[in-house]
């Protein structure tokens, strides 16, 4: 791993006399290795590694016994840094608050649907959940059957409704039953998909979301900047979920998508089962992609 | 001279962004790189248009071994068992594929062996009644090597040409979940010689450097047969592919671009190569 790489390299430099400027790119190389390998977009490394560079080169670094270990230090916070802010609280203000969950095909977004519903309802508010994906064969029945298990009120769209109408619709039906928060799930689309992200900015423009949340898969790669960046442009989103953060993926698009985006991850998905929501350890996750 | 040479850096630094950003991986673009700096050695001049088109050959002379069309006909029924993590396309890629063998004639079965996932067995039986195509299936929560082994029965005893099994979504890394795959695949096996015929490992074109890790798990548990990478209809090039196709010599059968029944495509090295160079 890493961390045994630098002090490899340390190990074998230090009997050269003192550390120089070079030597100290060449374990910023290491770093960069790692962090293109963790799936972190090119560009954001090239970016990062040279905002490290001049902490890199502090006589922190230099003169420590340790370098190897000072300079995995000086990364890492930073990388912590960049993660942001750990806990936010989500924006549950409104009656209904509505929080609209949004991403590529089969990021997770129904399964997140029923996890955050879980999760509210935890924390004693009142949850309905809309099925507004009206393309995917059985997608209702599967926000449905999600529903049934939670003991969660699910809108039942009529034959034919449209996902604009769907969204608009189940307002009034979530006043009528006096639920406090309302989570739209949403069909999974390309980014490049111009009709179906145009729907997305009417639901929103039609609804007035407190939260508009990207669902992003953890093993997702360089293209996680492409996906932020459009779905963040067309519909300015709040925050992100990161999910199957259960597998071995190093998660590096959590630091593209925030480096582009600059929004929060919220909240992260580690499994299959509606109890598997945590909250977004920046730390952790700092560890995870530098591997 | 030395102008020569500086474009030379400029044009392999640009190449490596394009590979590297197409999720070929730091590791196999160096690889890479360096294949195609000793073809040119020697050579005489060394422009960024030969480079390119030299970087292009390399990648098709890597992916051309694994273009193998998925052949259905050497066994009767021929078993087809799907495999992949949660959410990359499994059973809309058997959607597809059923679709395709029964424009053929074929007489096709689909398995609903994902008795896990919240309305997973409607999701495929949607997909039979909508393509005419039958699919056996039990209650959800059902063991998936039971229904396997009554569908199997069943395509026998009527001589059906193709089945196609559709397993759970399931991580790698979870053994217990592996070994379930392991036990339909006994079971299929029991029922009929040399089932399953294609162990077909579905990637998703958006997923980065984690696809080795899923394909080397599977294929160390299974024996996988055969892949298809999906959702190369968006930005995602899939150039993990090429990471694939050198580390593990397993055919890529299809490729998806589309949640459509047509967008299924045999998988051709040059073609994927052009896109991939863009
Ligand atoms: N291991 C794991 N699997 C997950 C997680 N979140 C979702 N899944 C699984 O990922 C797969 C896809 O989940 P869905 O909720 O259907 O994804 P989706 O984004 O709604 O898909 P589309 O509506 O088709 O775009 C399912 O098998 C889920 O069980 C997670 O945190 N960990
Ligand atoms: N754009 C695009 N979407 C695709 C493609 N293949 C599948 N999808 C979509 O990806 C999502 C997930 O597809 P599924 O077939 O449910 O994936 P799965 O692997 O069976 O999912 P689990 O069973 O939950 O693990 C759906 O919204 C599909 O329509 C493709 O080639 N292109
Ligand atoms: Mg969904
Ligand atoms: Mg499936």
């Amino acid at each position: 791993n890493l961390s045994e790489k630098l002090q490899a390299l340390f190990k074998r430099l230090r009997g050269h006399g003192t550390l120089t400027e070079a030597n100290i790119q060449e374990a910023l190389r290491e770093v960069r290795l790692a962090l293109l390998e963790a799936d972190v977009h090119y560009k954001v490394v090239k970016e990062f590694i040279e905002s490290v560079k001049e902490k890199a080169l502090g006589q922190e670094v230099l003169q420590s016994l340790t370098p190897g270990q000072q300079l995995l230090k000086v990364v890492h916070q930073e990388l912590v840094r960049l993660m942001g802010e750990g806990e936010r609280r989500l924006n549950l203000s409104g009656s209904p608050a509505s929080l609209m969950l949004v991403g590529l095909q089969g990021s997770g977004k129904t399964t997140t649907a029923a996890k955050l519903a879980k999760w509210l309802r935890a924390q004693g508010k009142t949850v309905g959940m809309v099925p507004a994906d009206v393309y995917r064969p059985a997608a209702i029945e599967q926000l449905e059957q999600l529903g049934r298990m939670l003991n969660v009120p699910v809108y039942k769209p009529a034959q034919g409704e449209d996902p604009v109408s769907i969204s608009v619709k189940s307002q009034n039906w979530a006043r009528e039953k006096g639920l406090q928060v309302l989570i739209l799930d949403t069909a999974g689309r390309l980014h490049i998909d111009e009709p179906l992200m145009e729907e997305l900015r009417k639901i929103k423009v039609a609804v007035a979301p407190k939260e508009v949340l990207l669902v992003v898969d953890a093993m997702t790669g360089q293209d996680a900047v492409q996906i932020a960046q459009s779905f963040n442009e067309k519909l300015q989103i709040t925050g992100v979920i990161l999910t199957k953060l259960d597998g071995d993926a190093r998660g590096g698009a959590a630091l593209s998508i925030r480096a582009v985006t600059l929004r929060p991850i919220v909240l992260v998905g580690v499994g299959e089962k509606l109890d598997a929501l945590e909250v977004f350890y920046p730390d952790r996750m700092a560890s995870r992609i530098l591997g | 001279l030395s102008g020569k040479a500086r474009l030379d850096f400029q044009t392999i630094e640009e190449l490596e962004e394009l590979l590297i950003t197409a999720d070929m991986g730091v590791g196999t673009v160096q690889r890479l790189i360096q294949k195609v700096d000793s073809t040119l050695r020697g050579g005489s001049g060394q422009g960024p248009d030969l480079i390119r088109s030299r970087v292009k050959e390399a990648i098709v002379e890597i992916l051309q071994p694994r273009e193998a069309p998925l052949e259905v006909d050497r066994a009767r029924p021929f078993v087809i068992m799907v495999i992949g993590v949660n959410g990359v396309g499994k059973t809309t890629t058997i959607a597809k594929m059923g679709w395709m063998w029964k424009r053929e004639g074929k007489r096709v079965m689909f398995v609903a062996a994902d008795t896990f996932r919240a309305a997973a067995i409607e999701q495929l039986v949607a997909w039979g009644d909508r393509l005419g195509i039958e699919v056996v299936r039990q209650q959800h929560g059902a063991d998936p090597s039971a229904v396997v082994f009554d569908a199997l029965q069943a395509a026998k005893a009527r001589s059906l040409d193709v089945v196609i099994v559709d397993t759970a979504g399931r991580l790698h890394t979870k053994t217990n979940l592996m070994d379930e795959l392991k036990k339909i695949q006994r079971v299929a096996g029991r029922v009929q010689e040399g089932a399953p015929h294609e162990v077909l490992l579905i990637l998703d074109a958006t997923t980065g450097q984690n696809a080795l890790s899923q394909a080397k798990l599977f294929h160390q548990a299974l024996g996988v047969t055969g892949m298809a990478m999906t959702k190369l209809d968006g930005t995602a090039k899939g150039g993990i592919l090429v990471a694939l196709a050198w580390e593990l010599g397993i055919p890529i059968r299809f490729v998806g671009v589309g949640e459509q029944m047509e967008a299924l495509q045999v998988f051709r090295a040059r073609e994927f190569a052009d896109v991939l160079l863009g």
